[in-house]
């Protein structure tokens, strides 16, 4: 396999941030291959939700501003209901 | 606000709470007072009491621990997840979790425990996360927070109070008449005929006429005094308060309970503080006082405990020698013991009980006696 760019690297570890985040905070089910395709609605719907939620710009996209939020020390308990 | 889904909440308004273990990072007491008064941020606003146990079961079970931790959510390490809570109920519900991975500080030089004690708090009462950013349930650590300053949003006290309802009594003019003092879950009735107050201070410009756990703000520009909880401008403050004390040349209100004292400035009580009252120079047989004002023309600082009075310069920051003095022989007419003291118009009010006595420094005479709540449009 190629070896992966630095900017592939980088994009690989957001997702993987977020798809923690979200499965953590935002009842994500655990399911990895949807999170490979990127442009899965649901994956947008969910950081939409989390956006929203959290104040931010509702992009649906991991921008800066949602990958800096998503770093922040917070509460454990879920930001979505059980 | 939002609450858990199934909205649980506590069936009793008594609770009891437990610190299972501590944290390496602070010393024992500073954990027992960060919770103590995340504690009382919550029962300010709620009919909601709490008593600590320190064995067996307690309704919130207080423990720190790191990584998996025997619960289905174990900790992530430093940073992001800082704690956890659960909602109302039996055993692990209503239990709070720190991650010992976190580096836990009483200031905000590492993750504040108060702050963090106080949302976790909320969810073992029953609220779910806030998304009004300015809400202490807003799950998001905000390290900014100024600890001080530190009050709840309305979106906090509105998210409680749809489980629990408001504090008991909690109209300003209660619809049954209460006693003449009222006891510790009364709210003081502003026109009460018997009222007296604790204490009484300017705060630039402003009058502060502090009375159990609340206090009445009187402004130039609003006829109708504003009425609020001590602890909702000054959480670290105590109630019940014993005297207080604006000197305006250090913009610096001095509040005064029991053998300790503040120092407030605006919304702000200062670092280093409380003193003890001793290091003004009161002997050691004074174990508090009952009320002082400070005359902002002589400079000097009048204490008054008992039938006696001190007089502290405040230019030399030291008390004067010759007293104490009974207040009978300098001030003729003003009965002790003596509430609160207030200073305007060049006159002193006096307040004892609900008496007020007007009392002129010149003519050395008590000029009129009126109710101690006149200043509150009564």
């Amino acid at each position: 396999a190629y070896p992966l760019s630095g900017a592939a690297k980088e994009e690989d570890s957001n997702r993987d941030l977020a798809q923690q985040y979200l499965e953590k905070y935002y009842n994500l089910e655990k399911d990895v291959k949807q999170f490979r395709r990127k442009d899965s609605n649901l994956i947008v719907k969910k950081i939409q939700g989390m956006q929203k939620f959290l104040g931010l710009e509702v992009t649906g996209k991991l921008d800066t501003d949602t990958l800096e939020v998503m770093r922040k020390p917070r509460c454990g308990v879920p930001d979505v209901g059980h | 606000f939002s609450s858990f889904p199934g909205m649980p909440k506590w069936r009793k308004t008594h609770l009891t709470y437990r610190i299972v273990n501590y944290t390496p990072d602070l010393p024992r007491d500073a954990v027992d007072s960060a919770i103590e008064k995340a504690l009382k941020v919550w029962e300010e606003v709620t009919p909601l009491t709490f008593s600590r146990l320190y064995e067996g079961e307690a309704d919130i079970m207080i423990s720190f621990a790191v990584k998996e931790h025997g619960d289905f959510y174990s900790f992530d390490g430093p940073g992001q997840s800082l704690a956890h809570a659960y909602p109302p109920g039996p055993g692990l519900y209503g239990d709070i979790h720190f991650d010992d991975d976190e580096k836990w500080t009483e200031d905000a030089s590492g993750t504040n425990l108060f702050l963090v004690a106080a949302h976790e708090l909320g969810h073992s009462l029953g609220l779910f996360h806030s998304a009004n950013t300015e809400a202490l349930m807003y799950p998001l650590y905000n390290s900014f927070t100024e600890l001080a300053q530190f009050r709840l949003s309305q979106d906090d006290v509105n998210g409680i109070q749809s489980l629990y309802g408001p504090p008991p009594a909690s109209t300003e003019e209660p619809l049954v008449p209460t006693k003449s003092v009222p006891s510790g879950s009364e709210v003081p009735a502003k026109c009460d005929p018997a009222s007296s107050f604790d204490a009484i201070s300017t705060l630039r410009g402003e009058y502060l006429f502090f009375k159990d756990r609340y206090f009445w703000r009187r402004s130039h520009w609003n006829p109708e005094p504003e009425f609020h909880l001590i602890s909702a401008f000054w959480p670290s403050l105590p109630s019940y308060l014993d005297a207080a004390y604006e000197v305006n040349s250090r913009d610096t209100v001095f509040i005064f309970k029991g053998n300790e004292f503040w120092a407030i400035r605006g919304n702000e009580v200062q670092a280093g503080y409380p003193r003890g009252i001793h290091t003004l120079g009161f002997p050691s047989t004074i174990r508090k006082i009952d009320a002082a004002v400070s005359d902002k023309e002589k400079k000097k600082t009048y204490f008054f405990a008992e039938d006696k009075y001190w007089r502290f310069d405040e230019n030399s920051q030291s008390m004067e020698q010759g007293f104490p003095r009974l207040i009978a022989d300098d001030f003729p007419g003003v009965e002790p013991k003596v509430d609160a003291v207030l200073q305007a118009f060049g006159f002193f009010y006096f307040f004892s009980g609900s008496s007020q006595f007007e009392f002129d420094p010149n003519a050395r005479m008590v000029t009129h006696i009126l109710k101690s709540n006149s200043w509150l449009h009564c």
